[in-house]
């Protein structure tokens, strides 16, 4: 039985798609089966992993909107073990589709339950907003990873964040719990990237990742060339930190 | 007669909120009178300025949907000159509500006209979605300064952005001119950034601002004292990158 995690945060440009690409592709670089989810009108998870979202016929808003069977909709990538639901500017309609939906909430949870039985991990990449569709990937969700840039504004928007999901888990998803909060961009030479990790482990303790993801140039070229930074330059330090991810996360899972 | 001005990307945390607090303060201190609205719920114009929104009882929520005096939810910020209409995080729930409303998308319309009369400038910090209020704002607005961080992804979204310019323009407001595209986060030593700069002058060449936004700390660290950083670092490349921009805007707009 595979676990579907979203990554969710309403505060812009904070890592949500990096994390997705690089995580996902180093989980089936240690032999998991991979899906990632692009639930974000933007696509750039897509395009991220080359994927020409114009020619696609088939993505997220067709299974959300025209209940396709999933599978079909489902796309290989160059990395072995990974595949992906591509996105399309269409859903950006989808929200307000939606709205007059019954059990408008729960769409996609009844979309991605026959494909938790065939992956080990589905990665959710979430817009930066806190609408329906977000709604309905932690509503899908087993877990949810929270990307947070070290800088003053990401911060800001933790406590709303929260409540919204503990609105969902009351409401919702009972099962939804927080996977961790990854510090993402980290900078060790600026004194407000070391604040903000500091004020993280202190409110967070053991919900912080141990693995922090460093500001790497390399992490930002390699969607031009449409492939994971595993890929792209696998020396690389932003590399090296998605794969520190990746075994923390199966190590967190396999105990329990 | 002021000039509205939509700061507007529906890409996340490519700068629009640093660009809208830092060139309102700039254009203040150019003897400018220079109106902030917040349209982002995530209110982080606000809180950039030392607002405390949870004890801000009149916000841009009010003015939208009980339709009070806007005036009345205008505030003092620390520069001479500067004003502000907050946001809350009420305004997430905005958009639900608005659906329904007549004329829904000129809703801040009506709410800016008495404003334009006070005002120089008056600035709309928009979230990274193309939702009702992002709607609203363009709608509200004179013409739209697009942030763009000097990034893949960021370019990736342009179109999308230019597309929904072009309905509102020939559905809702005419006037909507594009003021400029400023790039953000600039930092000469990566060459994806200078790749990035010289596409987006080669594909809209005079409709590019010639001030740049460096890369500076200064910029990010300037939010969590509640200060522009005209305030917080007067000497810092990012404070002179701002009043630059204020500058090349003002001699643009004397012109005509
Ligand atoms: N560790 C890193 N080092 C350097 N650049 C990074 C890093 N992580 C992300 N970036 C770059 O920062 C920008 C923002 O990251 P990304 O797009 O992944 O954030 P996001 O949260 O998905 O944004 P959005 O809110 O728009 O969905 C991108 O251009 C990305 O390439
Ligand atoms: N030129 C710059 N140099 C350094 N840091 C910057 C610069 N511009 C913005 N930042 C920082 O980058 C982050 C993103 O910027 P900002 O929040 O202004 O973007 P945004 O487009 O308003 O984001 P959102 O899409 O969430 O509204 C912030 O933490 C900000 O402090
Ligand atoms: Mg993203
Ligand atoms: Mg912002």
């Amino acid at each position: 039985m595979g676990k579907i995690i979203a990554l969710a945060n309403q505060k812009g440009g904070v890592g949500k798609t990096t994390t997705t690409i690089n995580l996902a592709a180093s989980l089936a670089f240690l032999k998991q089966k991979v899906l990632i989810v692009d639930a974000d009108p933007q696509a750039n998870a897509s395009s991220g992993l080359g994927i020409d979202v114009r020619k696609t016929e088939l993505g997220i808003y067709q299974c959300l909107l025209d209940k396709i069977d999933p599978k079909t909709a489902v796309c290989k990538t160059q990395v072995d073990g990974l595949y992906i639901i591509p996105s399309h500017i269409d859903l950006v309609g989808a929200e307000l589709e939606m709205i007059n939906m019954e059990n408008r909430d729960k769409v996609l949870r009844e979309v991605l339950r026959p494909l938790k039985e065939v992956y080990d991990y589905v990665l959710i990449d979430c817009s930066p907003s806190l609408g329906l569709i977000t709604v309905n990937s932690l509503t899908a969700a087993d877990s949810v990873i929270i990307p947070v840039q070290c800088e003053y504004f990401a911060l800001e928007g933790i406590s709303k964040l929260l409540n919204t999901i503990k609105i969902i888990k009351s409401k919702l998803n009972p099962e939804l719990e927080i996977e961790g909060f990854l510090l993402t961009m980290f900078d060790a030479r600026l004194r407000l990237a070391n604040q903000v990790y500091q004020d993280i482990k202190k409110h967070f303790e053991t919900m912080v990742f141990n693995t922090v993801i460093q500001r790497n140039v390399k992490l930002s070229e390699a969607p031009s060339y449409g492939q994971p930074v595993l890929l792209y330059d696998p020396e690389s330090k932003g590399s090296q930190n998605h794969v520190d991810l990746a075994r923390e996360l199966i190590k967190k899972n396999k105990v329990k």
